[in-house]
């Protein structure tokens, strides 16, 4: 009865793991046959593993290593705190803009991001968009790429190829809308009156360019007219191969509040658990929803129009909740981001999860850190191992026990991190 | 502020119901 009891209260507190599980395997491996994602379903792939048709171009150029796109990811945050922290000056933007833009005006797209497909023009032309919950506007690289574009996988979409494209003009309203979704006040190109929008990045990446409407496929039965975005002509940066950024944040521009009329602004996806596989993003209540599913309240964050808020409220790791003060989390309030890789937390709150997390892990031999992770172990000697579970408590009551691969950053078995890093201090 | 980041949302179903004003967990498969 005691053995029993022992591996009850184990199999409460813990995951066991076989380790192999955790590496990424170098063949796709689809969960859901290609004819199944309809009505309003994309599959959802890694940017840098097997499934994403931009992977051979990834090895010919060479993956980004794990400290790059960590410290990618640090870019990320760095600029989502900067937008938090300093309601920036609108720019205007001329047409020949491009280097000038004010930096961290948005997000770092260049880290461990998802990608999606959608389709582009009459007729359409297939585009692989990472899809970030983080940023607003849409936009692809538009041929004929007037000052520069860089190298993607796909054909590099042509307006004049299309008889669904039309500009948008500077006077309208939603070329006035530009300015709260992007940073920086629309531009007009002399002559053509046509409004030009520019967005930059954390780490320097941009695009900038004719903003214009276009028709946009989701699926068969998923089309759009008339849908509002970037047709870039001068963009660089860290896209590794996509054609461009599908937004998903809350500001009238973005996808969501476009198609609102269909969708009800309702949309949700599921993250594979290595690059190997795929998830999906489905817009709409109509497709399946996880039988579990508990709703947490989404609220607002000062000065951030276009992040999903929430309130988080507590953490416990192996079934012990953390004494951490609530102010501590609701000081500086929470944000839930699909393009930021390792989660941050206050100083406070992370230096107990590390400590409760280490005080879990004895048994198991340090290794050196990787960039931003602090607390790796190296489990090569072993086939499995036994991690503490750990849950994120929200408003409303709700709890998430986090799946073992949210816990655990592996760059090679010799390297394997707690996935979690600290803000340099509580209030930032 | 605190970020919940995507290797945390992974095999979570994450529902986004922003006329509701909530957001929604659940365990997934994915597939």
């Amino acid at each position: 009865a005691t053995t029993a009891a022992k591996s009850h209260k184990t199999h409460q507190t813990h995951h066991t793991l076989q380790l192999s599980s955790l590496l990424p395997a170098t063949i796709c491996t689809p969960a859901t046959k290609e004819d199944n994602y309809n009505e309003g379903l994309l599959k959802v792939v890694h940017k840098n593993g097997p499934c994403a048709r931009l992977h051979q171009q990834d090895q010919a150029t060479g993956s980004p290593t794990d400290d790059q796109l960590l410290e990618q990811d640090q870019s990320r945050v760095d600029s989502i705190h900067y937008r938090l922290s300093n309601k920036l000056s609108p720019h205007n933007v001329q047409q020949t803009d491009g280097t000038t833009l004010p930096a961290k005006s948005g997000s770092v797209v260049g880290s461990g991001n998802y990608i999606v497909t959608v389709g582009l023009g009459t007729p359409k032309r297939d585009l692989s968009l990472i899809f970030d919950t983080g940023s607003d506007l849409t936009w692809t690289q538009c041929q004929p790429c007037a000052r520069s574009c860089y190298s993607q996988k796909e054909t590099i979409f042509d307006p004049s190829k299309s008889s669904s494209y039309a500009n948008v003009s500077c006077t309208s309203s939603s070329c006035s809308d530009l300015t709260s979704a992007t940073g920086n006040t629309p531009g007009c190109a002399s002559g053509s009156s046509t409004c030009l929008y520019g967005i930059q990045y954390g780490d320097q990446s941009f695009s900038v360019g004719y903003f214009s409407k276009e028709r946009i496929t989701l699926t068969r039965s998923d089309v759009f007219d008339g849908f509002l975005f970037g047709c870039g002509q001068n963009n660089r940066g860290l896209f590794g191969g996509a054609a461009g950024l599908l937004g998903l944040g809350r500001n009238k521009i973005s996808f969501v509040q476009q198609t609102a009329q269909k969708y009800n602004r309702v949309f949700s996806y599921c993250l594979p658990s290595v690059s190997s596989a795929t998830g999906y993003l489905s817009f709409g209540s109509g497709g399946k929803v996880s039988s579990s599913l508990k709703y947490t309240p989404l609220s607002t964050i000062s000065l951030g129009d276009s992040f999903y808020a929430l309130n988080l409220v507590g953490i416990s790791v192996a079934g012990t909740k953390l004494s951490i003060p609530p102010s501590v989390f609701t000081s500086s309030g929470t944000i839930i981001d699909s393009g930021t890789v390792i989660s941050r937390l206050p100083a406070t709150a992370y230096s107990a999860l590390r400590s409760a997390f280490r005080q879990q892990m004895t048994g198991y031999p340090s290794a050196a850190a990787v960039s931003i992770l602090d607390t790796c172990y190296d489990l090569s000697s072993y086939s499995s191992a036994r991690i503490p579970k750990i849950s994120f408590f929200f408003g409303g009551g709700t709890v998430v026990e986090l799946d073992p691969q949210g816990i655990l950053y592996v760059v090679r078995s010799t390297q394997v991190c707690l996935a979690f890093a600290g803000n340099s201090d509580d209030s930032s | 502020v605190t970020i919940f980041g995507n290797t945390q949302q992974k095999r979570l179903q994450v529902v986004y119901d922003i006329g509701g004003g909530r957001i929604g967990f659940g365990p997934a498969s994915c597939s």
